[in-house]
């Protein structure tokens, strides 16, 4: 934040566009900076009216050159626009050097890309050293199917704003209060549901985390309430509706597998190089998708659930069973596709729509049957 | 070519003491920089360079050039708040 942690005292701002750029017709220019200020408020409380006349929070403008507030642009490159801390008069205005060339896709500058970073110092935030941040100062290629914020610049807006008090949005879609026509989320379901199921079920440094669509739920064994929490507010660039999650407790690790592709995480931290292809683990090109995976952490074995079978992975020696087998041969009494699956002090716990079973891996049968809400306090 | 070479540099000095009066806070003393007897300039590209994660040389390196080079947001990444 700036030196004085100045920020907004209402959560309702209001922002005007004074004028287009040539390079991009008005309608385009008004969906980008709709879509920066989104960006914004899909992690805080904050909601932002367009007004087309009159004095606005937030004035943005294109101007080139000296532009009458002692901090001329510059030309084409270098810099390329610039806002100001909230405060009165121009506090939280934005101005984009009208010298570059705006675009709305990755070739010469993304205006939603440079406009959410501009937002950002209206709002408060300075600049990050982090260099996968949008705060960052450097404009880098513009990734449209990655959320552009980072852990940084979510902690830097909460700290000044609080998260979101939308808790159906998963920081990834819009909040707009003028917008009637956008899709109603569906609604979360009750933790105390019979008809609750889970997308994905892992263990995660001594709690458990129940995936379901955008959201989590975080549970301790211990302790009596579960915390639901947004996927995107832990983890931004992660998608919603996972399918399938295991921990590797000895090193830190949470495996996150979405579609052909998986992330590994350590605490909100998303490690470099990832999403990788499934296929990388050894599966053959057929297998698209994981329903379920767990870690067999006695026998050091990731088991992937496809259908009514299952592939092991052995994780010693890194190599993938040749071929999946079925699900009833391994684990008598547990038939059909599995939504998740978890381990739990020596016990795994398979989820399988509204059913859960509890198996012991040593006694090779089911000891109990239990509702899909067992974990919460229902 | 050793006049060429001169010129490259002199406009790579210039181009940084430009990036760090902008962003850095540098402020020149009218005379014009003497490279290397510039401990101040020094002090603050080793500032940049630390900011940005490159390494710490208080020398302009090609890293460092590379980025003055590059598009950025305009405000300033060390600033004297006001």
């Amino acid at each position: 934040t700036f030196a004085g942690e100045p920020k907004w005292a209402k959560q309702v701002l209001t922002y005007r566009i004074l004028n287009y750029t040539p390079d991009l017709r008005p309608t385009d220019v008004n969906a980008a900076i709709k879509k920066a200020l989104n960006v914004w408020s899909s992690v805080t409380p904050l909601k932002f009216i367009k007004k087309d006349s009159g004095d606005a929070d937030i004035m943005i403008s294109f101007v080139a050159r000296g532009h009458n507030d002692f901090i001329p642009f510059d030309g084409p490159g270098g810099s390329i626009a610039h806002a100001y801390a909230p405060g009165k008069d121009f506090g939280g205005d934005a101005h984009f050097d009208e010298d570059e060339t705006w675009t709305k896709s990755t070739e010469g500058t993304n205006l939603f890309y440079v406009a959410a970073h501009e937002f950002g110092h209206s709002l408060g935030l300075f600049h990050s050293k982090d260099p996968n941040a949008l705060m960052y100062p450097v404009y880098r290629k513009f990734d449209p199917s990655v959320f552009p914020l980072h852990q940084d610049d979510i902690n830097g807006i909460q700290h000044l704003y609080g998260p979101s008090s939308n808790t159906h949005n998963n920081g990834r879609e819009t909040t707009e209060i003028k917008d009637t026509t956008e899709a109603k989320e569906p609604e979360l379901p009750n933790t105390c549901s019979p008809d609750l199921t889970f997308d994905a079920v892992t263990s995660f440094r001594g709690e458990i985390m129940f995936f379901k669509d955008k959201h989590f739920w975080r549970k301790h064994p211990a302790v009596g309430t579960a915390e639901l929490n947004l996927i995107a507010s832990f983890w931004p660039r992660l998608p919603p509706g996972v399918d399938a999650a295991h921990e590797i407790p000895k090193e830190d690790e949470t495996v996150i597998y979405k579609g052909n592709e998986f992330w590994i995480v350590r605490g909100d931290a998303i490690l470099p190089g990832y999403p990788q292809k499934i296929y990388t683990l050894g599966f053959s090109k057929d297998v698209t998708k994981i329903d379920a995976a767990l870690y067999n952490g006695n026998e050091g074995k990731i088991y992937y659930f496809i259908g009514d079978k299952f592939w092991s992975y052995d994780k010693r020696s890194q190599t993938m069973d040749r071929k999946p087998v079925f699900v009833r041969d391994a684990f008598p009494g547990i038939n059909g596709k599995i939504d998740a699956a978890f381990q739990h002090e020596n016990l795994f716990y398979f989820f399988l729509g509204r059913k859960q079973f509890e198996f012991d891996p040593d006694k090779k049968r089911v000891t109990r049957l239990l509702k899909t809400n067992f974990w919460f306090p229902c | 070519f050793p006049s060429v070479k001169r010129q490259k540099k002199e406009e790579g000095v210039q181009l940084i003491q430009k990036y760090l009066e902008n962003y850095y806070g540098f402020k020149k003393d009218g005379e014009p920089v003497i490279w290397k007897s510039n401990s101040l300039m020094t002090k603050k590209i080793k500032e940049m360079q630390e900011f940005f994660g490159l390494e710490v040389t208080g020398k302009m390196d090609s890293g460092t050039l590379q980025l003055v080079q590059k598009r950025r947001c305009g405000f300033p990444d060390i600033a004297g708040f006001s």
